[in-house]
């Protein structure tokens, strides 16, 4: 409940009829920009705990939770499960950590309206081949496409993302759930030579998999 | 230098060999759309009189000049199973990728705007505008907070006689989630991702506000411009148009309304994204 009342009075703020035309001043705009985020990162434990009641039960035992840094001390710390849903925020200028530096991740889609629905997922990629498939273990067409380059050229988008992957998730049950489950794929020895040979010659190989940071500067939050 | 066209079952469309949208074929049938951005240039007024402030955050007011981003558009196609894509580049500081997905019986316009040059120390305020040969007779709608369209008419009010001074702004709406006009024969919408100003201001056209940067407070009450900064440059803005394009059929099922009713359901109400690392497990155990 505290996690929801956040957003409740964030939400009581934005009703301010400056919030809602964008007629406050540009330091209140950051002030609001930032009650929102902190806000909406709050009500994801609350998502992340129900959709965690729909999984297996063997991964629904939450770990100990401990107080994040910097945490607002009247918000509970959010539990934390084994398998973990989060949300990536910067969907929209083509980024998320998860996607474009796991080799494996699964994707849900929860559709909050009362019928069937479809979406076309787009999400950021490293990579150049990746295998798609739903809980039938039936493969879904997916196709990669470039990032356009002035996305790619901003300065202060942080993400090593050049190209985006796209699938149809269709037949989205109502106010309920699908999930992929979507893989990097390395399908022929050419295409695994061609990754061998683009990792850094040196450092072991066990280095050479894991997914190098993404080089973001720590003060931008 | 060549003509380009996309498309799916339901449609296609083409951009001429200037590289701006320039045509939408539906049912084997060819209509003109056409798509390009335009800036108005702010007013700088005289705040100490009220009917003469400056373009500002609270009023939109431009001086009258109206300005062509460029003539030509650089052009990158992008083809595939589930999306055909053409990435337009307009300007250094702005692009576009159109789109049309294999199932998708719209076009799907992501645009991004700025950082907006003011070095000339002009405000700017950016339009995407669409161009069509559908015989509108000054008549558009304007969606009311997403819910009722409500019919406008160019330099029109229904209840008092009306003298427009500012023929630009005084035909400007507040568009939430939908803008629209149409014929007996042809209809298009415009569906957007936020809230937005939007106008018809010759027959056939429709143009939404995408952007604006401005220099010069408009006395109103925020005493700043709206300047919006972010690492010391202009913002950047990004996002979603979606186009309807379609014969007015009472007896189609459903109607070209109807279909932007369901587009709207799925464009404004998404439905919601997680994603889970899945590095420590098979796909079966998953499954």
């Amino acid at each position: 409940e505290p996690h929801l009342t956040v957003l409740r009075e964030a939400l009581g703020v934005m009703q301010h009829h400056d919030a809602i035309t964008g007629t406050e001043k540009q330091h209140v705009a950051n002030d609001y920009a930032r009650m929102l985020n902190r806000a909406i990162g709050a009500c994801s434990a609350n998502t992340q705990a129900i959709l965690n009641q729909m999984v297996d039960p063997k991964y629904r035992r939450s770990l100990r939770s401990e107080p994040e840094p910097g945490a607002h001390p009247e918000v509970p710390p959010r539990p934390k499960y084994k398998f973990a849903f989060s949300s990536c925020h910067l969907l929209n200028v083509s980024k998320c950590e998860l996607t474009e530096s796991k080799d494996s991740f699964t994707i849900t889609l929860y559709n909050p309206l009362a019928h069937a629905g479809h979406q076309y997922v787009r999400v950021p990629i490293t990579g150049d081949h990746y295998i798609v498939r739903d809980y039938r273990n039936v493969e879904v067409p997916a196709q990669i496409v470039p990032i356009p380059e002035p996305v790619q050229r901003l300065s202060y988008r942080f993400s090593n993302a050049t190209s985006e992957l796209v699938f149809l998730a269709n037949e989205l049950p109502p106010l309920g759930y699908k999930s992929y489950f979507v893989s990097r794929a390395i399908d022929t020895l050419e295409d695994f030579v061609h990754e061998m040979g683009s990792k850094p010659a040196q450092g072991p190989a066990s280095a050479a998999v894991e997914p190098s940071p993404l080089g973001e500067p720590t003060r931008w939050q | 230098s060549q003509e380009v066209t996309i498309g799916n079952k339901y449609l296609n469309v083409s951009f001429d060999s200037s590289g701006f949208l320039s045509s939408i074929t539906v049912d084997g049938v060819t209509n003109r759309l056409r798509q390009s951005f335009v800036y108005y240039e702010s007013k700088l007024g005289d705040n100490e009189e009220p009917r003469n402030r400056s373009s500002g955050a609270y009023i939109f007011r431009p001086n009258g000049t109206e300005q062509t981003v460029t003539e030509t558009v650089q052009l990158k196609v992008i083809r595939g199973g589930t999306v055909q894509e053409v990435h337009q580049v307009f300007s250094e500081w702005i692009s576009q990728v159109v789109r049309v997905y294999a199932d998708e019986s719209h076009v799907e316009f992501e645009w991004m705007v700025g950082p907006i040059p003011v070095d000339d120390g002009i405000g700017k305020e950016i339009v995407s505008r669409f161009y069509t040969a559908i015989q509108s007779n000054g008549v558009f709608w304007t969606d009311s907070n997403g819910r009722d369209m409500l019919r406008r008419v160019r330099n029109h009010r229904d209840t008092w006689k009306l003298d427009l001074v500012e023929k630009i702004s005084g035909n400007y709406y507040p568009v939430t989630t939908r803008i629209a006009l149409e014929d007996e024969t042809h209809r298009l919408a415009v569906l957007n991702d936020r809230a937005q100003g939007g106008s018809s201001l010759e027959d056939g056209s429709l143009e939404l506000m995408v952007h604006r940067r401005l220099l010069y407070d408009d006395a109103f009450g925020v005493h700043e411009p709206l300047n919006e900064k972010a690492f010391g440059k202009g913002l950047i803005a990004r996002g979603k148009h979606w186009v309807l394009f379609g014969a007015k059929n009472a007896k189609a099922s459903p109607t070209i309304e109807a279909r932007e009713r369901f587009l709207q359901n799925q464009v404004l109400l998404p439905n919601w994204l997680f994603f889970s690392d899945a590095s420590d497990f098979k796909y079966e155990d998953w499954q």
